[in-house]
C-alpha cells in the first residue's frame, strides 16, 4: 500500500 | 506554499467575511442560500476531522477551525437568529441536496485515495464541495438579478477555486511526485460551474460603474 499521503491542503 | 495557494485561501476567507458582513450588517439572507451553506457545513466537518490527527502546519490547522466555525456560524444565523431567519425563502431556496450528498458519498466510497475510512470521507467532501455552489447559482438564476454584495462573495468563492486550480498547476510543474487527481478533477469542475457567473459578473463590473449583475 503506498504511504497514506497527508492532506497538506485545505 | 505558494503563492496561488495562499491568495486561493484569502480568497476563501473574504468569501467569508463578506457573507458574515452581508447577512450580520445587512440583518437579512435574502438571496443567499441556506442549502449551499449547509452543503458547505457539511464539507468542512468532513473534510477537517482529521484535524485531530494530521498536523500539517500551524496555518492549516488554524483555517480549518475557522472554516469550520464560520460555516457553522453562517448556518446557525440563517436557520435559527431573527431577524435573518425570516428573510429565507424555502420556497425559493428548494434545491434537492439529497441529490448531490448521495452521488458524492458513493463517489467518496468507490473512487479515493487510501481506501481508509476517512480518505472515502475525505474525497466525498472533495466532490461535494465541487458541487455546493449549485443551490446558490439557482437561486440566483431564479431571482435573475444579484445584490451587490452577494455577487462579491460568489466571485470570491469562484476566485478560491479558480487559484487553487493554478496552484495545482504550479506544484504539479515544481514537485516530483505529486498526484492529486481527484481534487484536480473536482477542482476543475468546480470552477467550471462559476464560468457563467464570472461572464455576467465581468459584464455587470466593467466600466467601473457597478451595475447589478443580471443572470438571464
Amino acid at each position: 500500500l503506498a504511504p497514506e499521503r497527508v492532506h497538506d491542503e485545505l | 506554499m505558494n503563492i496561488f495557494r495562499f491568495l486561493g485561501d484569502m480568497s476563501h476567507i473574504l468569501s467569508f467575511v463578506i457573507l458574515l458582513l452581508k447577512i450580520t450588517q445587512g440583518k437579512s439572507a435574502a438571496g443567499i442560500s441556506l442549502r449551499t451553506q449547509e452543503l458547505y457545513m457539511i464539507v468542512f466537518c468532513s473534510r477537517y476531522l482529521d484535524l485531530f490527527w494530521n498536523f500539517s502546519s500551524l496555518y492549516n490547522s488554524f483555517l480549518k477551525v475557522v472554516f469550520i466555525a464560520c460555516s457553522s456560524a453562517i448556518v446557525y444565523i440563517i436557520r435559527f437568529k431573527s431577524p435573518q431567519k425570516d428573510t429565507w425563502n424555502p420556497e425559493l431556496d428548494n434545491f434537492p441536496i439529497q441529490y448531490l450528498i448521495g452521488p458524492c458519498a458513493v463517489a467518496g466510497l468507490l473512487i479515493n485515495q487510501d481506501w481508509t475510512p476517512f480518505e472515502m470521507i475525505w474525497a466525498f467532501s472533495i466532490y461535494l464541495e465541487a458541487v455546493a455552489i449549485l443551490p446558490q447559482l439557482f437561486l440566483l438564476q431564479k431571482q435573475g438579478e444579484v445584490e451587490n454584495l452577494t455577487s462579491h462573495y460568489v466571485a470570491a468563492l469562484g476566485a478560491y477555486r479558480g487559484l487553487y486550480l493554478m496552484n495545482w498547476v504550479y506544484r504539479y510543474f515544481t514537485e516530483d511526485d505529486y498526484l492529486q487527481r481527484i481534487v484536480w478533477f473536482a477542482g476543475t469542475v468546480q470552477t467550471g460551474l462559476y464560468i457563467d457567473f464570472f461572464y455576467h459578473y465581468y459584464q455587470s463590473k466593467r466600466g467601473g460603474l457597478s451595475r447589478p449583475v443580471k443572470l438571464p
